[in-house]
């Protein structure tokens, strides 16, 4: 069965879409099979693969509420063994929508575990916030991973994430683990990187990325292509930070 | 009465923040009087002024409830003519709170209606969602202005945005206009940059601030100071461009 890895953070740009859809294409590369569920009613994930965010038969949320198998709604990319589940404006009503039902928290675990799937991975990317539907994301996952922006303001928010990660472990989902913690947009002109790095690192200690993942203006302009960076331009030292990062998270297993 | 200002964009990582704390510091050096209310629970602008996001008693949850008055919650700054209503997580439980009531909505709007102040301006930073206190706030507001980082996700979502503004000031804000757009982390060392501007200007024409703020580090160093960058460097590339800014915002009336 696939390994669901939700990638969250409720601090904003942070880096969470450049993430789930390099490392979920960087993976594919090493022909994995992978699903990426794009989350986020902004669908930005959506749109960094040059896909329509409001195609209305395929997408996130018709899966989410039952309407269509999870094999009629995804989208194969370009990328052979990478397929995405995308967003649509739909999604932001979930929590009026779900209000009524008994456990709004579980659907999409339930739509999850009702679909055979041959995946090795499931990556889901999460808006910029702890509503219904992060925590979807995080009862339906087995893993968390967190991208921290190297500065300071992202750097204050991380408790508050893992205070709601230790919430939903025990009450909604026991096999909530942290799977790492990713940093990003590291900029190298300045010392602010090194010292938030340094904290990072002195706090959670080995649950953090070796890899760390620097600005590089190649990843900024990929989503205006329609593309990951590694199709944009795989010799770019964003692509093969990404590249990198997916060893490692193999690795680690 | 005060011109009561939202700042908001769904997007995360935009600069909302920054540009509250700074356009909000810039305006006091010119003497103007004003309130910086922090919705967001992350309370970004609330640490972004050296102050603590968790202190019982005094912070706009205590206010939004009508538990203490104005006068009760503000915190006064180390700047003369600005106070700060802190940010705190039990924000986050206000669209449970509020569900029963029959007007949601309007919680802001009525609280500071009751409240007589001596502001010039009140400024709203709202967190990067659509929810229920970044409606509260555009309820409240006479005017929201929109920070867009120069950047092509950042791109995306304003249409979205705008439509979610339309909808308020049709059902519940007549009042509500758009102040304008400004661009934000503008980085000379690419095209990317310069095209979303030109997006940017050839549809809103007018509408977009002549100021652009640049990509600067002094600005994102100066959160870890407890300052806004106007205090931290003054003489930085940053708070220049939000001296300028508040000088184009107090002319534009
Ligand atoms: N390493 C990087 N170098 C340069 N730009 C980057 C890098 N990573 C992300 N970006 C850019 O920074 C912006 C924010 O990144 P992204 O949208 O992935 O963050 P996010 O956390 O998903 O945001 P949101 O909170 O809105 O969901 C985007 O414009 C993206 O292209
Ligand atoms: N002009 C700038 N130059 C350099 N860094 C900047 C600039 N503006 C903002 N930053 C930094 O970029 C990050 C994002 O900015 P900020 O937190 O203000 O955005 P936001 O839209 O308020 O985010 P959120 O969506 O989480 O509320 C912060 O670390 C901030 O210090
Ligand atoms: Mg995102
Ligand atoms: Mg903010």
């Amino acid at each position: 069965t696939p390994k669901i890895i939700a990638i969250s953070n409720q601090k904003g740009g942070v880096g969470k879409t450049t993430t789930t859809v390099n490392l979920a294409t960087a993976l594919a590369a090493f022909e994995k099979k992978v699903l990426l569920i794009d989350l986020d009613p902004q669908g930005n994930a959506t749109i960094s693969f040059g896909l329509d965010r409001n195609k209305d038969d395929k997408n996130t949320y018709q899966f989410l509420i039952g309407e269509k198998t999870l094999e009629e709604s995804v989208i194969k990319t370009d990328i052979p063994t990478l397929d995405v589940l995308a967003s649509s404006l739909d999604l932001s009503g979930i929590s009026m929508e779900f209000n009524s039902l008994k456990k709004p928290q579980f659907q999409l675990q339930q739509a999850l575990l009702k679909s055979a799937s041959s995946y090795d991975y499931i990556f889901i990317d999460c808006p910029p916030t702890v509503g219904l539907l992060t925590v979807n994301a995080l009862v339906a996952a087995d893993n968390i991973l967190i991208p921290i922006q190297c500065e300071y303001l992202s750097l204050e928010g991380v408790v508050d994430l893992l205070k709601t990660v230790e919430r939903i472990h025990c009450n909604f989902n026991p096999k909530l683990e942290i799977n790492g913690f990713v940093l990003t947009m590291f900029d190298t002109r300045s010392n602010l990187s090194s010292s938030v790095e340094e904290d990072v690192r002195s706090v959670f200690g080995k649950k953090v990325y070796q890899t760390v993942i620097p600005r590089n203006i190649r990843i900024a302009e990929a989503p205006s292509h329609g593309k990951p960076v590694l199709l944009y331009d795989w010799r770019s030292k964003g692509a093969q930070s990404y590249i990198n990062l997916a060893s490692e998270f193999i690795k680690r297993g």
